[in-house]
């Protein structure tokens, strides 16, 4: 069975998109099928996949608003044959007000998605939805279309006053959308040693989440940040550095736990 | 005339929040009036400003769906009390879609301000608002009641990649609702000076937008994030921090320059 992951978290810039793109690449590498769906407007996990998403580009847009089939969208990352994405394109940032007046406007990404799977042989091992920062109508598909949640959370102070909006509205989407979804993983992000403040959100968080996050934490990298500009993720641009290890680390960690 | 900013960049995580409330903390330092309207449902700018935000407070949703005048949810800041605040509470998280369905749905928020100001002997000097990571109704509401945009921008590849999406928001709302809209404030964020990458988004940025890029650039210490888990901002927090120097920089050149 397919495992789905939303990456969500309504805080900006906690680092959702460099998780659902390395965790992606990592897994990849690690000879599974990766599928990454950008739920974002901004497109920034296609980027850092190398795939074009200007605006003529079939994306998550064609697939949510007029039903486009997910495997015309499909597009195949340069940096692994394993790694297939679905970009997103400006299109998408009217795509909010534009399901508010649709029928089954909360299911049009979960239907999208099974009929895509089901007609596949081999299907991929992982999905990972990356979602734009809001609870809106793209990430409320998103959680109706998963199997389960990935949270990032950034080692910094305002990473933890959300959370409980985030875990309110996730036990709104499984008692009226998606019973079966789970908050399977937290990943902390952009960890810093050398600061208390890192230190005293990874105990806070660990405390929170005792079961679901991971022993790997990722640090603050600017190899991280860099490997964007270049259309790559981490893991390709360089291998050995910290960021990369670490995104590594945490894909065998959630391979290996298997559905929580 | 009160110069009225508004906070925005759809891209998370770039310092609206931290800029919105350092800002108006340094002019209010300064002797300025200032008033701090958060639309954000994360409610950080509230935190930061040490305002209580719980369900229960009179907030800007309060505000905006139920048309409860501005003054009654105004609260004085521990830190100043030239430095005014409504506060936003998790009722703003579903009100992008609740504003959807209501009349004049873009312009409730510049209604409510603009009666509130004309009620007053001593209206601010400047009123900012804190917009959350998205370019929806709440953004929207605060581009049409605003003046000034201040357009923070991180020092990290991803930056630019939404400006021209935003710059196409802004054009859509000078033609249809606020013709006297301008962008006259860009602030560079989260400067690490180790790093090529910052040096290279500083000198695009630049580019960009000469006039508006301010001279000072916020460099990334971790003073500036420490500060709102003491419910402060740097100004306060630390101000012989290089975080809070450059906020008072900042804030020094908005107040000279004026509406540019
Ligand atoms: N471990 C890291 N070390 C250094 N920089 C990082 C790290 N992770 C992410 N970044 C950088 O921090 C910024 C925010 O990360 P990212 O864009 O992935 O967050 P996000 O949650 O997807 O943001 P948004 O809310 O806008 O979607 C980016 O510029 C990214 O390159
Ligand atoms: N100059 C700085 N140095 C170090 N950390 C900073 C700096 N500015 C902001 N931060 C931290 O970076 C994170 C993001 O900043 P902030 O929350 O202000 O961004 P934002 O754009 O308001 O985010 P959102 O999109 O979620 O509203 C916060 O944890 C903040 O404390
Ligand atoms: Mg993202
Ligand atoms: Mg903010």
């Amino acid at each position: 069975r397919t495992r789905i992951l939303t990456v969500v978290n309504q805080k900006g810039g906690v680092g959702k998109t460099t998780s659902a793109v390395n965790l992606a690449a990592a897994l990849a590498q690690g000879g599974a099928r990766v599928l990454v769906l950008d739920l974002d407007p901004q497109g920034n996990a296609s980027t850092a996949l190398g795939i074009d998403h200007h605006a003529d580009v079939i994306s998550t847009y064609d697939v949510l608003i007029d039903g486009e089939p997910l495997s015309t969208a499909i597009a195949i990352s340069p940096q692994n044959k394993l790694l297939q994405v679905v970009p997103s394109t400006i299109h998408l940032a009217g795509a909010d007000l534009e399901l508010a007046g649709m029928e089954r406007r909360e299911h049009r990404l979960r239907e999208a998605l099974d009929a895509h799977l089901s007609s596949l042989d081999e299907p991929p091992h992982y999905v990972f939805i990356d979602c734009p920062p809001s609870l809106g109508l793209l990430t409320i598909n998103a959680f109706t279309a998963a199997t389960e949640v990935l949270l990032p959370i950034q080692c910094e102070y305002y990473a933890l006053e959300g959370v409980s909006q985030l875990l309110d509205t996730i036990s709104r989407i499984q008692a009226h959308l998606n019973p079966k979804l789970i908050v399977s993983t937290v990943l902390l992000t952009m960890f810093d040693g050398r600061t208390l403040l890192s230190r005293q959100v990874v105990d806070e968080v660990r405390a929170h989440f005792p079961d679901q996050t991971l022993e790997a934490v990722i640090p603050r990298s600017v190899r991280v940040s860099e490997a964007p500009g270049y259309g790559q993720t981490v893991i390709a641009y360089d291998p050995n550095s910290p960021g990369a290890l670490s995104y590594r680390e945490a894909a065998a960690e959630i391979a290996r736990r298997g559905t929580a």
